[in-house]
């Protein structure tokens, strides 16, 4: 599974 | 964090607050979607999946329990009150959320955000692509009823509020963090765009003090 790219808001 | 998502969030806070209030002091769900609130527990759930992935800060991780739990205790309070409406929640909150389940599945598999075809990643999209219409059960109902408690069109103008200041945001972030989602960008702006209307009539009556009812 490819990383997921880090999400910083909400 | 800029000042526009700072404000995003604290509407965001400050609608459920809202919400819980008027469900507090009319003692009484009536006039509120169950259907728009199961929706909104579904698009925490699938979006903070994360937040067992990775941590980016207390803020964001004590934000997304915030909304996790009141999400559900929203449910909770609404399941034990659902006698208490004056009109039965069945009659009234009929919008077919099926069709907007099916879509935001749709559009999350096809469009994946930055075109990652993980589980987390779709679950994520796709939360995003429901968050933009869970409100229309609410705003359906609020239409076939006309007229809504002061705490109400409050709830939903806070609530509206939290993705504008989010749309803000996104422009701020592309131009001063060099960062841009798409997926949000476009769900954000079709979110906004369906209380537009609705703004519309909060700003000609309730700003001017006249009681909330849809012309």
């Amino acid at each position: 599974e490819p990383p997921l790219p880090k999400k910083d808001e909400l | 964090m800029n000042i526009f998502r700072f404000l995003a969030d604290m509407s965001h806070v400050l609608s459920i607050l809202l919400l819980l209030q008027k469900i507090r002091s009319s003692n009484s769900v009536a006039g509120i979607s169950f259907k728009t609130q199961a929706l909104y527990a579904l698009v925490f759930v699938t979006r903070y999946l994360d937040v067992f992935i990775y941590f980016v800060s207390i803020y964001n991780t004590a934000m997304k329990i915030l909304f996790l739990g009141t999400s559900f205790y929203t449910l909770h309070v609404m399941y034990k009150k659902r006698d208490s409406g004056t009109i039965a929640a069945n009659t009234i909150d009929t919008f077919r959320v099926e069709f907007l389940l099916i879509g935001s599945l749709a559009l999350a598999l096809i469009f994946p955000s930055e075109r990652i075809y993980s589980v987390t990643n779709i679950l994520w999209t796709f939360s995003l692509w429901l968050e933009s219409v869970a409100i229309l059960p609410q705003l359906f109902m609020l239409q076939r009823t006309g007229q809504a408690e002061s705490l109400t069109v409050h709830y939903i103008f806070a609530l509206g509020l939290y993705r504008g200041f989010y749309v803000l945001n996104w422009i701020y972030r592309y131009y001063f963090d060099n960062w841009f989602s798409l997926t949000s960008f476009v769900t954000g702006i079709i979110q906004t765009a369906l209380y537009s209307d609705f703004f519309w009539v909060y700003y000609q009556k309730v700003l001017k003090g006249k009681k909330f009812e849809l012309p």
